[in-house]
């Protein structure tokens, strides 16, 4: 529960 | 480059919502306005914000031009604009500085300021259009008033949306809290209303450090809009006038 996603699991690098 | 606010209040207030988020960014600037994208060192959130050519007046962009700004540095200079000067950002072509011109209304002080600018590197992320399964909006002030309120119960929220309302729910060591906002239209005052769509429901967990954080954004918009999906970030949006805002996304946080 106290692990958080990272943002570039969700989006592509552009 | 050559932006002129009408008052520097806008950007002081930009710049201060984003500071502790971001320290080095590149302010992106083209004919449509000036545009900002960067992520926290932690990769977890990103700070999106659109400052549209029709927020200026005038405002004349000849070429694509990036000013890498240390934030830190910038609200150093911004610091020496009051709100309600006028505030003009000039920038050459292939720039060393970015020039800053402070005016007061009365025209009988006028304030320059050249700012280094600095190489970002920066990772670019495609964020692409989406439709969210959730969206609400509602007062910026309750939002933060539930953030930090909830901040002391716990460091995480989850944030449930149903037909119903939404909901805001903390578990810590010493108990749980939670806050519902109902659907709400205030015929006197649409600033208080509290209006979701729904397309299915959502239940996502959240940082509220991060949060907290975004809602230093509170000052700059009366309405707050939340726009969830399962699975996917969080957006937290302040629109400004004239199509500008400053989103921030956060990526949720891992289920049990």
């Amino acid at each position: 529960q106290n692990h958080q996603h990272i943002l570039q699991g969700f989006y592509e690098a552009a | 480059l050559e932006a002129r606010l009408e008052a520097a209040d806008l950007f002081k207030k930009v710049v201060e919502a984003i500071k502790d988020l971001v320290q080095h960014c590149n302010f992106d600037c083209n004919d449509s306005g000036i545009a900002l994208q960067a992520m926290d060192n932690s990769h977890v959130a990103l700070v999106s914000m659109m400052l549209t050519a029709d927020t200026f007046t005038p405002f004349r962009c000849d070429r694509n031009i990036p000013l890498g700004i240390d934030l830190t540095s910038l609200t150093k200079v911004l610091r020496a604009a009051q709100s309600s000067d006028i505030l003009t950002i000039k920038s050459e072509d292939a720039p060393d500085v970015v020039n800053l011109v402070f005016e007061g209304k009365d025209q009988d002080r006028i304030s320059e300021y050249d700012l280094k600018l600095m190489d970002i590197d920066q990772e670019h992320l495609g964020i692409p259009d989406t439709e969210y399964a959730a969206t609400a909006s509602m007062p910026a002030a309750d939002f933060k008033r539930i953030c930090s309120d909830l901040l002391l119960i716990s460091e995480a929220v989850s944030i449930e949306c149903t037909k119903e309302g939404i909901t805001f729910k903390a578990e810590g060591d010493i108990g749980n809290g939670s806050v519902t906002l109902r659907q709400h239209s205030d015929l006197e005052n649409s600033d208080k209303n509290v209006d979701i769509s729904l397309t299915e429901p959502v239940a996502l967990s959240f940082s509220l450090k991060y949060l907290t954080g975004f809602c230093k954004a509170t000052g700059l918009s009366n309405q707050v809009r939340l726009c969830l999906s399962n699975d996917v970030p969080l957006m937290v949006e302040y629109a400004l006038a004239n199509n500008s805002y400053l989103r921030f996304y956060l990526a949720p946080k891992i289920g049990d």
